[in-house]
């Protein structure tokens, strides 16, 4: 029988014990989607960045952080902003 | 496509860059030929050209680091982000960093370039065929030396092409050891290491002592990781250990066990579970080249696009036979124009050759003999300006001086003078004969005493001293002392009041202005007294309190400490084009 998934913390490795939100929430910060004057008014705001993003990256715009959406976000890339604040 | 705020991008189009260090991820040769592939992928669609420097300032500096390196934006470890590259302008701007913590390859997998055997420097082809049984990377088998080698073609049973792998035992890169290779067991600190260490870095890149005892003879290098070495984890460039135990488990090979991401790993000992020494194993890697040409893009002046088949999409992607899209070729002629002119062909003889008298140009040696064309728009366009006529056209002066307080620019009977004071004015050009009527057309160096305000002009073989209209010479430059060997005196920097250093490529002098002749102790070698200017350095000045060594259209800026301080282009820099 399949042995149950044990996830470890391996050492050396960067921590990235994010949930999806919070990953997505510095996604849209760190590249420049959800920017500084938006953060007060958090909700509606992310979902603004997320349409944002959705049409810069090319992908369906729902203002949601769809599987399509967060899969693009693990994609790896160049760091240079893609919005500038 | 979209540019940067403002459109920034570079003020002119002979770009240089530098590399800074290398990736151990691939032979520091293919990590060459992948940037300069790269840049040519943005030469061909512009104007604009690549030149590599080695030492000094470039406008594109290239490096790798990993994690914190020493600008604001930290890289993340492996994957995730696996660049970033600065807009145009000074100092960081235009600079493009690589995270080392990638695997580096050129998109399909261990790019292994081999050294000596009998493939001539040939990649390693995977699989490959090795007495019946297939190999899918470097192996010992078949030695005594522990050397890692593979074959260069699929089967060397039938082929017999082979050459060594990336090896600490084979070489070392970058460093102070000129490519040696790591001696085991070396002496750091009163320890004794058997293979290569991160020890005493902070930045995690391995390296060994290429003798036996660092701390006496301070020599060492930077260890090729081996292509079946491990990415990241906490045991960089190690190999993987099978079978290994993790969790209890046996493991003969990779596993993304005990991971969310699905990333394949192994441990580096026999066990995980006791030694907790692990890497990622290699995988396809990211292709260099591929990435380099789109941080190139930023370096240009590029921001992202949003086509998703355009190489400056954020998002990485490998594509076998690349072509530049039609949104790159669109975003980036709009900053610099299409290519214009024929394909570089072999260098023809020009006005920049030999430094002899040439006549006069004729009307139809100034007129463009064909139109220039391009293909997109097929207008005719002819140049405005006598390039005869305009300092900003000439790549090369023959002799530049300061003299009277301003720059003089000498070049085929011509010259022009740049004043300091008046915001870097160009004035001229003037007829060499008409001030100094006794001077041939071509002027190697000129120099003015600061004590007497006597003007040297020399001139192949002979040189001239004016003061005011009376004129001496020519004489001959064995008069001063020196060899009847010495062709030419190509630099002249004034040294107090009274001496003045006359420069030949590789060598130097001290004159006695007031004796006219040679001290004695010279020639001495250059290269000795002013480390890191080019010895083939073809104009050789003193301006502003700086020394300036000229090649080519860049010159070296040194300071009185005899450090260099700079370098730049003299027609953009000094003469303000």
């Amino acid at each position: 029988a399949p042995l149950k998934s044990v996830f470890v913390t391996f050492p050396g490795e960067i921590l990235k014990n994010m949930t999806d939100q919070e990953f997505a929430n510095s996604y849209l910060e760190r590249f420049g989607y959800l920017n500084l004057e938006e953060r007060s008014t958090r909700l509606a705001s992310k979902s603004k960045a997320l349409l944002r993003m959705q049409r810069h990256l090319g992908l369906p715009e729902t203002g949601e952080l769809n599987t399509e959406t967060l899969s693009a976000m693990k994609q790896p890339r160049c760091g240079v902003p893609d919005i500038r604040n | 496509y979209q540019t940067f705020t403002g459109d920034l991008k570079w003020d002119h189009n002979d770009i240089t860059y530098r590399i800074l260090n290398y990736s151990p991820d691939m032979d520091p040769s293919v990590i060459d030929d992948a940037f300069a592939r790269a840049f040519k992928v943005w030469s061909e669609v512009t104007p604009l050209t690549f030149t590599r420097l080695y030492s000094g300032t470039a406008d594109i500096m290239v490096s790798f680091g990993k994690l914190d390196h020493g600008d604001p934006y930290p890289f993340d470890g492996k994957d995730g982000l696996l660049a970033h590259a600065y807009p145009p302008g000074e100092g960081i701007q235009g600079d493009a960093h690589f995270d080392d913590d990638e695997f580096w390859t050129l998109g399909t997998g261990p790019a292994v370039k081999t050294r000596y055997g009998n493939a001539e420097g040939a990649m390693c082809h995977f699989p490959f065929l090795f007495e019946g049984k297939s190999y899918s990377s470097c192996t010992t088998e078949g030695r005594s030396d522990n050397l890692p080698w593979c074959s260069t073609t699929a089967n060397f049973d039938t082929d017999k092409k082979y050459g060594f792998c990336p090896s600490e035992l084979l070489y070392t890169f970058s460093g102070n050891s000129d490519g040696a290779a790591c001696v085991f067991p070396f002496v750091f600190l009163g320890e004794t290491y058997n293979k290569c260490t991160t020890e005493g870095r902070s930045d995690g890149y391995r390296w060994c002592a290429t003798t036996s005892n660092f701390d006496k003879d301070k020599k060492y290098g930077f260890c090729p990781n081996r292509d079946t070495a491990v990415i990241g984890g906490n045991s960089e460039g190690e190999p993987c250990e099978f079978p290994f135990t993790f969790l209890g488990k046996t493991y003969d090979s990779c596993t993304s066990e005990g991971r969310g991401d699905g990333k394949l790993w192994c441990a580096t000992t026999s066990s995980y579970d006791r030694d907790q020494k692990w890497g990622f194993c290699p995988d396809r890697g990211y292709s260099l080249f591929l990435v380099a040409a789109h941080e190139f893009g930023h370096a240009l002046g590029l921001d992202h696009s949003n086509i998703r088949d355009a190489l400056m999409y954020p998002m990485y992607s490998y594509e076998e036979d690349f072509h530049l899209h039609q949104d790159d070729i669109a975003g980036i002629q709009y900053l610099y124009g299409p290519k214009t002119g024929p394909d570089p062909t072999p260098p023809q003889p020009t006005d920049e050759s030999p430094k002899t008298p040439t006549p006069p140009p004729t009307p139809s040696a100034e007129t463009p003999k064909t139109p220039v064309t391009t293909p997109d728009t097929a207008v005719t366009t002819s140049r405005p300006i006598d390039p005869s006529q305009d300092a900003c056209e000439v790549n090369q002066f023959d002799a530049i001086s300061e003299i009277q307080g301003e720059l003089h620019l000498f070049k085929d009977g011509q010259y022009w003078r740049v004043s300091a004071q008046r915001n870097g004015e160009i004035k001229g050009p003037f007829p060499i004969a008409d001030k100094w009527p006794a001077l041939p057309a071509t002027i190697d160096t000129a120099f003015e005493d600061l004590l007497t305000k006597k003007i040297f002009f020399f001139s192949g073989k002979r040189f001239w001293v004016y003061h005011g209209q009376n004129v001496l010479g020519p004489r001959s430059l064995e008069k001063l002392g020196l060899g009847s060997d010495v062709d030419q005196i190509v630099g002249a920097i004034q040294r107090g009041k009274g001496k003045v250093l006359l420069f030949n490529g590789e060598n130097y002098w001290r004159m006695d202005v007031k004796a006219q002749s040679i001290d004695k102790g010279y020639p001495r070698y250059t290269d000795e007294v002013f480390g890191g200017v080019p010895v083939d350095s073809h104009d050789v000045f003193l301006y502003k309190g700086s020394y300036y060594f000229c090649r080519d259209h860049f010159y070296w800026q040194m300071n009185s400490r005899h450090q260099v301080s700079r370098v730049g282009y003299v027609k953009y820099d000094i003469l303000k084009c």
